[in-house]
């Protein structure tokens, strides 16, 4: 009866809340925690310590180079048609402006298509994206190439509505990336609310000019670490199943949401298995990815540093799109492996969270899952995640403590049965 | 008359089944 054992422990038991209020601690002491920050390096160091604590087995740091960008003072100011401060947010290797700020007129476009059709007008000026949200994937290449595509047809910033479906005039950041032959301009988020007011007031012909301020600085590549913990089999101790979220956050709000939530769900998976006092047959390994925010970093040169033993990697799982009200998981493996996730899904029936999707490789994980091994990521109710997604709003104020209990069952039973059966899931 | 491959394929996973089961 370990299923329901360890979802009475998670949801109603001694360990009810728990992951919530570790998650609570965390993020009040260490606070936002960006690639190559002092904030980071006290987080990783933190969790290695409590891991300790906890007794969980070969805790340990595995190092890793990391991106080190820091965001500066930083300030846009409509001049014309009138004096108003419009809400930005730098986007993560961004330049800085000059001190004095760079002034320029605006031109807005609604799409990379509109932009390329009027090259000749931008030049020299400052380009706002009043993109609509289609979806994430979708709309985020704007906030990734705005920049490097302003940059070709010669405007001097670029300032991009945020990715979110809903704003209170709250900017969203994000990372960004040049072009080596492009002209690097500086470029920041401003909030939805502003993107479509100077929007409107292009379309009626009213000449915009903005002073954006910008204090950017890009630091050489700095030493962080993938913090790792395991509970070693008893059978298989060389086959793994790993269970992960990333420790790095923006540096806005407290990164309790992303991915606080993902790591300390996957901290509990093992916690709870360690309560109960059950070992399964091979390793259920916890990796707290460093420096996913910039893409992945720290995954990547995981993976390159263990990819000699995939054959040993039974699933890899992820948990960083939430941890609100859980639905499921999304899995990407064979049709074979997926019969079996399907099964064991059904153990999920007391809390309602049966469903299996597809697309289960995330950031940290898809490198694994492009080798062919299966990858798992939780699947929960995101329809307000990205009001809160990189913004001074991600805190422990959008999290729930039932919410990630229920999180931290589906992500136990799954990850402690897969890792006790007697077979590995088929490639 | 021996197993086909999904005869087997049905045999195994019906005893996964039972495993998996055996968790709940």
């Amino acid at each position: 009866n370990i299923a329901k054992a360890i979802i009475n422990l998670a949801v109603y038991g001694n360990a009810q809340n728990r992951s919530y209020e570790r998650l609570a601690r965390f993020v009040d002491t260490v606070g936002p925690r960006l690639s190559g920050s002092k904030n980071l390096e006290m987080a990783i160091k933190y969790m290695f310590s409590v891991l300790q604590e906890d007794g969980l087995e070969n805790v340990q740091l595995e190092p890793v180079k990391v991106p080190h960008w820091e965001r500066g003072e930083e300030s846009a100011m409509m001049l014309a048609p009138r004096n108003h401060s419009i809400a930005i947010l730098g986007l993560g290797s961004s330049i800085a402006t000059p001190p004095e700020g760079i002034t320029a007129e605006v031109l807005v476009v609604t799409s990379f298509d509109e932009l390329h059709k009027k090259a000749q007008d931008a030049k020299g000026k400052i380009v706002v994206y009043n993109q609509p949200f289609v979806n994430y994937e979708e709309t985020v290449k704007y906030r990734l190439q705005g920049a490097v595509e302003a940059g070709k047809v010669g405007a001097v910033a670029s300032l991009i509505r945020s990715i979110t479906s809903f704003s209170i005039n709250s900017p969203h950041t994000g990372w960004q990336q040049y072009q080596s032959n492009v002209p690097k301009i500086p470029t920041a988020c401003i909030s939805v609310e502003d993107a479509e007011m100077m929007a409107r007031m292009s379309s009626r012909g009213t000449r915009i000019v903005v002073t954006l301020k910008m204090g950017a600085r890009t630091y050489p590549d700095t030493v962080s670490f993938n913090t790792v913990a395991e509970i070693v089999g008893s059978k298989y101790p060389e086959q793994v199943v790993l269970v992960s979220g990333h420790l790095d956050s923006w540096d806005v709000g407290q990164g309790a949401m992303d991915d606080g939530g993902g790591a300390f769900i996957s901290w509990e998976a093992l916690s709870l298995i360690k309560d109960l006092g059950l070992r399964p047959k091979r390793t259920l390994r916890l990796v707290l990815w460093t420096a996913e925010e910039p893409g992945g970093v720290g995954a990547e040169q995981y993976y390159q540093l263990h990819k000699g033993k995939i054959s040993n990697f039974d699933i890899v799982m992820e948990s960083d799109s939430g941890t609100f009200m859980p639905m499921g998981l999304a899995f990407t493996g064979s049709d074979k492996a997926r019969a079996i996730l399907t099964e064991i899904m059904q153990l999920l029936q007391p809390i309602n969270a049966t469903n299996l999707y597809e697309n289960g490789g995330e950031t940290d994980t898809v490198y694994w899952v492009r080798d062919g091994i299966p990858g798992a990521s939780l699947r929960d109710d995101i329809s307000k995640y990205f009001w809160f997604h990189h913004t001074q709003g991600d805190t422990m104020t959008v999290q729930d403590p039932s919410q990630m209990n229920l999180c931290a069952a589906v992500w136990t039973v799954v990850s402690y049965v897969i890792a006790d059966m007697e077979e590995m899931l088929p490639r | 008359k021996p197993l086909s491959q999904d005869d087997c394929y049905q045999h195994a996973f019906e005893e996964i089944k039972r495993e998996i089961a055996g968790y709940s």
